[in-house]
Parts: C-alpha cells; structure tokens; sequence
C-alpha cells in the first residue's frame, strides 16, 4: 500500500524544439524525460520502507546501480496496454520500431520489447509494478555493502510485502515468475545503459548532470 | 563518492 501510495505520477515529455531534425529531436526529449524520471525516482526511493534505514553510502550504491531497472520497470508497465508495438516512454513520447531505429534505439526498443510482452502476458498489476521497481532497486547486487543487516532487511522486508500481496491475490506462482523476471530485466537495463553511452559518444547529446552522474558509475 | 555530488545531495535533502 505504502508503495502505491508514494508511486509517483507519470511524467509528461517536453518535446525538443531546438532542432529540425527529427531523430535527435527524439533523443533530447528522451535524455530530458529520462533525467526528470531519475529526480523523481530518486525522490520516491528515500519513500520505500526500510530505505532510509540503510547507510547514505549503501543508499547512493543501490541508485547508482539500479536506476535503469527501476525505470524500465516504468516503460514496460506503461507499454503493456498498448494494442501496437509501441514504446511508451511518456503518455505523449510513443515510439515505434521504425522510430526507435531511427533514432539509433533499435538495439534498445528490442530489448525493451522483450522485456514488455514478458509483463504484458503475465498482465502485471500496478501493486507488482510498484513492488518490482523496489525490489530491482534493493537487489542491485552492489559490492561492497557498507551495511549488509540493513540491507537484508529492506530486502526481506519486499520480499514480504510482495509475498502477502500475491497471497492476498491466491496466486501461488506469481511472486516467484516476478523474481525470476529479474535477469531479463537486468539484461534490459544493461543495454540501456549501453546505448545511452555510445549516444552520448557518437551524437555528443548534451546529457544533464544527475544523468551523466549516474551514468559515471555505470562506466 | 566525491564525484557524485548530486545523487549525495539530493539524497541529503529532507524533502
């Protein structure tokens, strides 16, 4: 529940007019939505229960690590209702295959695909969308921990939540498929982080700061 | 972490 609650409303892209072209066009909004994706992620961790409970040290190792998975949790959630093969970054940022690939994202919307018709037919819930971005957060695998109690904790304490949730629901399996949805999601993310380096290699994109931070530690 | 001065920050900020 604390978890719906805090989940933050989606965000609306600002699409870039600085430039005619219509591929990095796409990009600049794509960087923009995705630095304001990552203040309000950043913003809605220190809301998961147990979160704030870790060392600040273990808390910036988990984002540094975790961000992607936690926001492409967000883009497969959001893509999963459309009737297309559309990605759907923003309510108003819906790209296609032919979109992405023109935009130098093919390698990613691939990806990105497989990632969303893996949820799209388990028909994932919002509650195991909100659970599913906290749970990629507090297993981001980061070495070394600085606190390994606490952080066995904010683990459990998800593991629990989500336990009771699917429970609740009488769905034996699900907790565990949701687990197991995680190496892909890893994967997904891991290519994500890939693209957005070698863009920011070969096109120059100007990325902002908090962006480029966490980009660093990926490096 | 010296080099991750916004993340350290915004994780800082009590709001």
């Amino acid at each position: 529940s604390h978890l719906l609650l805090t989940d933050p409303a989606p965000l609306a892209a600002n699409h870039d007019d600085s430039t005619n072209e219509s591929s990095l066009s796409t990009l600049l909004t794509l960087c923009d939505l995705l630095n304001r994706e990552l203040l309000v992620l950043i913003g809605w961790a220190k809301q998961i229960p147990g979160f704030s409970g870790l060392s600040l040290v273990d808390q910036m190792s988990l984002l540094q690590s975790g961000w992607m998975e936690a926001l492409l949790v967000g883009v497969a959630w959001r893509s999963q209702g459309t009737l297309g093969e559309e990605l759907v970054f923003a309510g108003n940022l819906r790209l296609d295959e032919a979109q992405c690939r023109s935009a130098g994202l093919a390698d990613l919307y691939e990806a990105l695909r497989h990632l969303t018709i893996k949820y799209q037919m388990m028909r994932l819930s919002p509650e195991e969308a909100a659970a599913l971005k906290a749970v990629a957060l507090a297993n981001s695998d980061v070495d070394p921990v600085d606190c390994p109690d606490s952080l066995q904790r904010f683990q459990d304490g998800l593991h629990e939540a989500l336990l009771d949730y699917e429970a609740s629901r009488r769905e034996q399996h699900r907790a565990g498929r949701l687990l197991m949805s995680l190496p892909l999601l890893r994967q997904t993310a891991h290519r994500a982080v890939q693209t957005l380096l070698r863009l920011q290699h070969q096109h120059r994109i100007p990325l902002h700061k908090l962006l480029l931070e966490m980009l660093d530690a990926k490096a | 972490k010296e080099k991750h001065k916004i993340l350290h920050q915004l994780l800082q900020n009590s709001t």
